[in-house]
């Protein structure tokens, strides 16, 4: 659970990051 | 030359680093949202996924069966690198963000 959260995290920041 | 050009010129890079990967994926036609129709189609059946756990590669390939095994793969990862899908349980299961 803790693994699948850290990559949703990442994922977001990743597609935050192209938004900017 | 000049040199308050620097700025606009990293922003640049960062827009064009995007559209060279999505023109590495060799189809020409681009949708209003960035992703080629390949992408669209993957990010699509990653998001009809009902299971908590996502999708698998298994299934994104025998649900696109015309298409070769290396596009998807290139699919997923441009999807993954871009932070529109992410990896579940392991590495060959996939949720939309």
């Amino acid at each position: 659970l803790v693994r699948i959260q850290k990559n949703k995290a990442a994922a977001l920041l990743r597609l935050a990051a192209r938004n900017v | 030359s000049k040199s308050h050009s620097q700025p606009s010129a990293s922003r640049a890079s960062i827009g064009n680093s995007g559209m060279n990967e999505t023109g590495n994926f060799g189809n020409n036609f681009i949708p209003a949202n960035g992703l080629t129709v390949t992408q669209n189609q993957v990010l699509n059946l990653i998001k009809a996924c009902p299971r908590p756990e996502g999708l698998n590669f298994q299934d994104l390939r025998s649900q696109l069966q015309h298409m070769p095994i290396a596009t998807i793969k290139q699919a997923v990862d441009f999807l993954s690198n871009e932070g529109h899908i992410y990896s579940t349980v392991d590495d060959d299961h996939f949720k939309s963000t």
